[in-house]
């Protein structure tokens, strides 16, 4: 995917993959890989806008679906090479909020506003029967500095009040609970 | 090196750009 002659050049070019999985289905790295599919990759604003203005909103998706917007080149699964010493921050959202907080999330990727170097890997947007869930992730959750402005640039972006109980999970943590939040 | 930013007014107004149908 490359950048055309008069488009916008973002930072870095992006998959974006659509997962779901059938309700009860405890994740396992297999099914997990079988039930994700890429839905297109831009590398421009212009290729971005195209692409978003063709698919559904999260709002509109069943349960269990999600969105994963990751950099090209990294898979958006914590074994991969670029997540597996990473983590991620997750904000919980009461039913509604999704679509206008995810799309706010992903502007705020593209345009390169968390100011934390090549730490940024990647956005999941998770629909859920009675929550909707956001994360991002980043390659080194050991590193205190970067998470707290990651952190604090979620809360900026998505204009969360200041109560908004943030969590972050270690890939290895997850990889242990099987669990993603 | 440098870095592309953009910031949110931008890249909405963007979304009308006729090379972004």
């Amino acid at each position: 995917v490359k950048c055309k002659q008069g488009e916008h050049q973002l930072q870095y070019s992006y998959c974006l993959w659509f997962s779901r999985r059938t309700p009860g289905n405890k994740a396992s790295s297999s099914n997990y890989e079988q039930n994700i599919k890429i839905m297109g990759a831009f590398a421009s604003v212009e290729q971005f806008w195209t692409l978003y203005s063709h698919i559904a909103r999260p709002c509109d998706l069943t349960s269990s679906s999600d969105y994963h917007l990751f950099k090209h080149g990294i898979k958006p699964m914590w074994e991969d090479e670029a997540n597996k010493k990473g983590g991620k921050w997750i904000v919980r959202l009461r039913k509604g909020l999704a679509s206008r907080l995810w799309e706010n999330l992903v502007l705020a990727m593209l345009g390169e506003q968390f100011m934390v170097g090549e730490e940024i890997c990647g956005a999941v947007v998770s629909v859920r029967f009675a929550e909707d869930i956001i994360s991002i992730w980043n390659r080194t959750a050991s590193d205190n500095a970067i998470n707290i402005r990651v952190r604090d640039t979620l809360q900026r972006v998505l204009n969360l009040p200041p109560n908004t109980i943030m969590e972050y999970k270690t890939h290895t943590d997850s990889l242990k609970d099987r669990s993603s939040f | 090196g440098t870095r592309i930013i953009y910031d949110r007014h931008f890249l909405l107004n963007m979304r009308n750009s006729p090379l972004s149908q």
